[in-house]
């Protein structure tokens, strides 16, 4: 997270930490329901080195390949509230198309749910769609400025960027930005997520009902906080049914 | 002179006809037609010498018992007879017709010209001799006739008398009513009717005679004709007759049989009666607490059966298994199936736990019996019940925790969703 500041313990109980099993983190996610985790579906594949994407080509990570911490704070040292859960399998979006990172989304299936509390609680889905100009909250373990990974989970406080402006900015770097898509910083940049926030939760307050729910999730962008270089991320009301049907959770 | 006639039709004269009639001579013509058939005899001429009462000459007409006629003279006077229209029939298929002249005959006389011939008897209407009408349908044809029967009946091997087919009757229940067939319309004749009754051994049999009893009977002989007998067990019981009913008999058996046996005569209107099968009986029974006992009698005896069932909330245990009702017999020996077995209230058990909730109980020392009440919550703040539902279960009758919404079916505590226990301030300007 570029230009973010520390997160307050607690304020944030959805953000999960993926992570090797050496204790590596490798992107983030969002708690789910009782014992889901919504992250990007690039974080659950291997580095592609031929052009062939296509779903069933990508290599996943193991289920046992990798582990999920909920309930923490700091990135390598352990926090006495998280729980390091186990994963029973993956669910990629049927459509996710890895050289584009249209439908960058995926679900993780927890062996079993983490112990909800104060340090550990999901995130709701949205009712509605993302309004340009929202005010929104992205978090993660990500690299900062200089390329310095954070002690601790960073957020940053974003307007959602109208999407015509953030497609046409991409446009000019021959980057596609599809309709699954959320832009999301300031036109000066600065604040902006960044490598290995990947995954992680943009939410934002339902005043209406007092709760925040998951508006996107960190998906790619080109640099970090540079200029007219909007953070790109994988629009959840977009792909709510699918998510819907896949965990069956309702708000 | 005798002469054998055997046809259906002919013609008889005098000697000589019809010129004079020799004197001192007989000549009879017997006629035989066959049974169903008699003979009619007319004269076309007839012209004897007359005398007092016929005394000399004369034509007679008989059967084999009687006279029908005799004939002599010219015309009738009040002292002869001749025939001129009249026809004469016998009343069988025989008939004997006798001519006899005496010696002197001083004029000369003609004698007769007679024809006869057999006509149809129309047993149908003509037969007063009940034992020899038919009994119920008569059916006439030429040279005869033949019986036939209502529904139901059977024609005797008599070809006269209808029969009842009344040998294969079984009662089996505990009660019932007999009747002799076609009650209270005469019984049918040559009939041998059996009644068999015929209940489990323990149950005792009583019969009681009602309404008419009324079976052909003899002034001096006990019932030659019709009667009713009834075997119980080793025992036979009448046979009964006649116009007064037997007393009410108590046959002290299980197994009962009534022969009624009706011969070939008599219009009698039968008889009816009721029977009933009381076994022994067993002790008065006490329902169980909280329980009830059907039908609900002051007395049960062999074969009642009764049925005890709990009130709601409450299960019959027997050999400690629970069940919804309970059946009991009275045996025939006096003594009940089983012992009456106990109401247990309905228990639901320890109710199943709820993932992310908890169960508190709203009863004292955690009672799980009917209407008890439990009250599944979820772990707040981090989860609520889905529905938005009370979670207050109640212990059903049926022994299963019950919900008002959801039935039987367990809350669901989801997760509560994007409200932080620790809310920043949003730094948002």
């Amino acid at each position: 997270i570029i230009n973010g500041r520390p997160v307050q313990k607690g304020t944030t109980p959805w953000t999960a930490m993926l992570s090797h099993p050496d204790g590596q983190p490798f992107c983030g996610g969002s708690l789910l329901g009782s014992k889901w985790i919504v992250t990007a579906a690039h974080c659950l594949h291997e580095v592609l080195d031929s052009e062939d994407v296509t779903l069933h080509h990508l290599e996943l990570l193991s289920p046992s390949a990798f582990k999920i911490i909920v309930g923490k704070l700091r990135r390598t040292q352990s926090d006495e509230n998280e729980q390091s859960l186990s994963v029973k399998q993956v669910f990629l979006h049927p459509l996710y198309n890895a050289n584009t990172y249209e439908n960058d989304v995926a679900l993780v299936e927890l062996s079993r749910g983490p112990v909800l509390n104060d340090f550990v609680m999901p995130i709701c889905l949205p009712q509605e769609p993302p309004e340009e100009g929202a005010m929104v909250i992205v978090s993660g373990w990500g690299k900062q400025f200089l390329q310095r990974f954070p002690e601790t989970l960073m957020e940053i406080e974003i307007p959602i960027v109208d999407y015509r402006i953030c497609r046409e900015a991409y446009a000019l770097l021959k980057k596609k930005v599809t309709r699954d898509m959320i832009c999301a910083g300031e036109k000066e940049g600065g604040r902006d997520a960044c490598a290995g926030d990947s995954g992680g939760p943009m939410v934002t307050l339902d005043r209406k009902r007092g709760q925040w729910h998951l508006v996107g999730t960190v998906s790619w962008g080109v640099d970090c906080g540079k200029k007219d270089r909007y953070g790109v991320y994988s629009d959840i009301f977009h792909n709510k049914a699918w998510i819907q049907t896949v965990t069956g959770v309702s708000n | 002179h005798l002469v054998e006639l055997n046809n259906m039709f002919g013609q008889i004269q005098s000697p000589g006809y019809p010129d004079s009639y020799p004197s001192d001579s007989e000549l009879t013509w017997n006629i035989t037609v066959p049974e169903g058939f008699r003979i009619k005899l007319y004269f076309m001429h007839f012209n004897l010498e007359s005398s007092y009462l016929c005394e000399y000459d004369y034509v007679k007409v008989e059967t084999e018992d009687q006279v029908l006629a005799t004939f002599c003279g010219r015309e009738t006077t009040d002292t002869e007879q001749t025939p001129g229209q009249e026809v004469v029939l016998s009343p069988g298929s025989f008939m004997s017709i006798t001519f006899r002249s005496d010696f002197s005959d001083e004029e000369r006389f003609t004698g007769f010209d007679a024809h006869y011939m057999a006509v149809d008897v129309d047993e149908c209407t003509e037969r007063e001799d009940e034992e020899l009408s038919c009994d119920h349908y008569c059916h006439n044809y030429i040279g005869g006739y033949y019986c036939s029967c209502r529904f139901g009946y059977i024609l005797h091997t008599d070809n006269r008398t209808c029969r009842v087919e009344c040998s294969d009757n079984l009662f089996t229940q505990q009660t019932g009513v007999i009747t002799s067939p076609d009650f209270p319309n005469p019984y049918p004749k040559s009939s041998e009717c059996l009644y068999t009754i015929e209940l489990e051994e323990g149950f005792m049999i009583s019969l009681q005679f009602e309404d008419i009893f009324d079976i052909e009977d003899h002034p001096e002989v006990s019932c030659p004709y019709d009667y009713i007998k009834i075997k119980a067990g080793p025992k036979v019981l009448g046979p009964f007759c006649g116009e007064k009913a037997p007393e009410p008999i108590n046959t002290q058996s299980h197994s009962v049989q009534i022969l009624f046996r009706s011969d070939n005569s008599g219009e009698n209107r039968g008889w009816r009666l009721s029977y009933r099968a009381t076994g022994n009986e067993c002790p008065k029974l006490q329902p169980p607490v909280h329980g009830k006992i059907e039908p609900l009698q002051t007395t049960y005896s062999f074969k009642d059966q009764v049925l005890i069932s709990c009130n709601t909330g409450y299960k019959v245990l027997k050999d400690n298994v629970e069940m919804d009702t309970f059946q009991m017999e009275c045996l025939k020996d006096g003594t009940w199936s089983n012992r009456i077995p106990t109401c247990k209230i309905a228990d639901c058990g320890t109710p199943a736990e709820l993932e992310n909730g908890v169960v508190t109980f709203s009863t004292r020392n955690n009672l799980t019996t009917y209407k008890s009440e439990i009250r599944y919550s979820c772990q707040r703040p981090y989860y609520k019940m889905l529905h938005n539902i009370t979670g207050v279960y109640t212990c059903s009758a049926q022994g299963v925790w019950m919900n008002e919404v959801l039935g039987r079916s367990q809350p669901t505590c989801l997760p509560v969703c994007g409200t932080p226990t620790f809310s920043r301030n949003l730094l948002a300007r």
